[in-house]
């Protein structure tokens, strides 16, 4: 494993940790969208059913089952602890998953590496990964203030994406054999739609002022 | 090596 792969992966675990621990201790998922944390969901289900037939490694498989694991308790927190549900603004957040669950489904059987009911759902879940914080981009865009923690977990979403575009340009100069065309474009579609955030972080980040994204 | 699996990724 490279350096870029793990501090996508340590990023990646941060964004989800500032999440989690926004939520348990402000009690509140005010400008969350729970549309994608339950898309992220689905993401990581369809990916990870592999814990049971590969093994990789120790630190793969540990790193899965926390991904599994905080994005069920984020969706578990939204939907049924007692006070934080009261706080979700469920007229805000109205992105229609079958939107982007069928079309996912029509690509994953479409392309693919292979035929095979495993290589389907990982396809789907690329493919699903890359679209599913859009749900949250529309929900960002139509709250006036946008809380540091929110603002916090996108930006290291973005991040992990991105360093892990850096890992694949690693990974192809130093490994032979290593082109997967499907991982590649769907993980630059993803990034490419954290552009248009980071402009606007880092522009509130410079003069100072508070995050808010133009409707 | 394990890890050039090309499902290695998380």
């Amino acid at each position: 494993m490279n350096i870029f792969r793990l501090a996508g992966d340590m990023t990646h675990l941060a964004s989800v940790l500032v999440l989690l621990l926004k939520i348990h201790t402000i009690k509140s998922c005010a400008g969350v969208s729970l549309k994608t944390q339950e898309l992220y969901a689905i993401v990581f289900t369809t990916r990870y059913l592999d814990i049971f037939t590969d093994f990789i490694s120790l630190y793969n498989t540990f790193m899965k089952l926390i991904f599994l694991g905080s994005s069920y308790s984020i969706v578990w927190y939204i939907r049924r602890h007692k006070i934080v549900r009261r706080s979700y603004d469920k007229n805000q957040d109205t992105f229609r998953h079958v939107f982007l669950i069928l079309p996912c489904i029509v690509l994953a059987l479409l392309i693919n590496e292979k035929l095979t009911f495993k290589e389907v759902l990982w396809a789907f879940s690329l493919y699903l990964e890359a679209v599913a914080i859009l749900p949250q981009l529309v929900l960002l865009q139509r709250t006036k203030n946008i809380d540091n923690l929110t603002g916090q977990y996108v930006f290291l979403l973005g991040v992990y994406r991105a360093l892990y575009i850096v890992n694949w340009i690693y990974r192809y100069f130093t490994e032979t054999h290593f082109v997967h065309w499907i991982t590649w474009i769907s993980g630059l579609v993803q990034t490419l739609l954290y552009a248009d955030f980071f402009y606007y972080y880092f522009q509130s980040w410079k003069t100072n002022q508070k995050l808010q994204l133009p409707a | 090596d394990k890890d050039k699996h090309s499902h290695d990724e998380l």
